[in-house]
């Protein structure tokens, strides 16, 4: 079975801005 | 076709052609007849069993039929018309008339002849240059007297430590015959090394030159009067005085030899400035072709030989630079094969041949290694910050190292038995 992908709108960022993917 | 390569296109050395390097050239002299118009007086020989006879002539500058300058030495000559050179009357000796050619650039010089419309003098000296008349060095002594006028010893055997020294003859010293005459001096001659010259670096900066002067030191002492003798009064028309003054006179001047290429250039061509420069072949450069082009430093320059071109190659950067250096270290650690490391590598290329991707980036297997996008950067990616536990993907299968419950070649999904969590820090955390 393939997982999805991670989908980077469900993590919480708040403690983490510097973490986000500049992509995203 | 181009002789520095062969049917299949692979390098071979090729040298340009011989020639008499100072013909056409212009030679500097430190005397020279005409000016005013003087007479001088020589003794004419004969072919048959008549005797000898006087033979006088007025040399004028201002009167072409009648002069005899410096361009003489190195124009056409025929058995016809021999043109000279002629000094100014002498009456001193010793008295250096110096002759002096610049070649304009290096040339590899087989030999250097003189002949003579006056007898040839009793003691000269031949010099070089290798550096466009700087610096002078002996090149060659003609003297029956070598220890007294040029403190050598005469006729030196000549010896692998010393092949690339001047050396003193007494040959070529003879007065007769009074005119003709002619002095030759072989560069290789008797040297050594002059059967390997390939592998002899000594004679190969030897025969090396940019510049030749010739000093005639000393005359023929006349034995008789009027030998080589000269009017000494101001009037040109007058009778020939008696004093034993002499001239020197030379119709060739010649310099035989080829172009210095180092075995990497076939001819020679001026450049835009009118400087005689090689046409340089094997990703070579230079006046000589004696450095790497840019870029073509993955072996050290060589001079080309019979066996070997030697020509320059160029770095293995998978197209992914432009600029390289050589590293002699890595040379010998390869087996003098490639010693040439990149620089400023790009398209997230690394390494000494851009042959594998930085930091942060992977390899894209699809695409072969010169492709500018075979690196694929996973620092953008919406995954890889979040799911990779390094910044550093292996190099040839792009696998990064994933974090725990994290799984994909680029980190970006949850392993089986793990689910998305709402924290970047542990984006998969086990199913309950």
């Amino acid at each position: 079975d393939v997982m999805p992908t991670l989908d980077m709108a469900l993590f919480d960022w708040t403690d983490y801005e510097d973490m986000k993917p500049v992509d995203t | 076709p181009d002789p520095c390569y062969d049917d299949q296109g692979a390098a071979r050395r090729c040298i340009p052609e011989f020639i008499n390097a100072a013909f056409g050239k212009e030679v500097m002299v430190s005397s020279v007849c005409g000016r005013p118009a003087s007479r001088s007086c020589s003794v004419v020989e004969r072919s048959d069993d008549r005797p000898s006879v006087r033979s006088c002539q007025i040399c004028d500058a201002a009167d072409p039929r009648r002069a005899h300058p410096a361009s003489y030495l190195t124009d056409l000559n025929s058995a016809h018309n021999l043109t000279c050179w002629q000094s100014e009357n002498l009456n001193t000796s010793p008295h250096n008339v110096t002759l002096t050619l610049s070649l304009g650039k290096k040339f590899e010089i087989t030999y250097v002849s003189l002949q003579f419309c006056s007898p040839r003098p009793e003691s000269l000296a031949i010099y070089k240059s290798m550096d466009y008349g700087k610096t002078w060095m002996p090149y060659q002594f003609y003297s029956s007297q070598c220890r007294r006028l040029y403190n050598r010893p005469n006729k030196a055997s000549i010896t692998k430590q010393n092949e690339q020294e001047a050396l003193c003859t007494d040959g070529h010293t003879d007065l007769y015959p009074l005119s003709g005459g002619l002095i030759a001096f072989s560069t290789l001659d008797g040297r050594p090394s002059g059967k390997d010259f390939d592998n002899s670096p000594v004679l190969q900066d030897w025969v090396t030159v940019t510049d030749i002067r010739v000093v005639f030191s000393r005359p023929q002492l006349p034995r008789e009067q009027g030998l080589g003798a000269a009017s000494n009064s101001d009037d040109p028309m007058a009778v020939t005085s008696s004093l034993p003054t002499y001239f020197y006179a030379v119709g060739d001047f010649q310099v035989g030899g080829r172009c210095k290429c180092n075995g990497h250039g076939s001819r020679c061509l001026k450049d835009k400035e009118g400087k005689l420069v090689c046409d340089c072949k094997h990703n070579t450069e230079g006046p000589e072709c004696d450095r790497c082009k840019p870029f073509h430093y993955d072996r050290p320059w060589q001079r080309a030989n019979a066996r070997e071109a030697n020509e320059c190659l160029a770095c293995n950067c998978n197209l992914h630079a432009r600029r390289c250096r050589f590293n002699m270290e890595l040379y010998k650690l390869s087996g003098r094969k490639s010693g040439g490391v990149c620089m400023n590598c790009r398209h997230n290329t690394a390494g000494r041949h851009c042959h594998y991707c930085k930091e942060g980036f992977y390899r894209d297997m699809a695409r072969p290694i010169t492709h500018r996008r075979a690196c694929k950067g996973s620092r953008k990616s919406e995954s890889f910050s979040v799911g990779a536990a390094g910044k550093t993907c292996n190099q040839t299968t792009g696998q990064c190292p994933c974090k725990d419950g994290v799984t994909g070649i680029t980190c970006n999904r949850c392993a089986k038995g793990y689910q998305q969590s709402r924290s970047p820090v542990a984006p998969c955390i086990k199913i309950p």
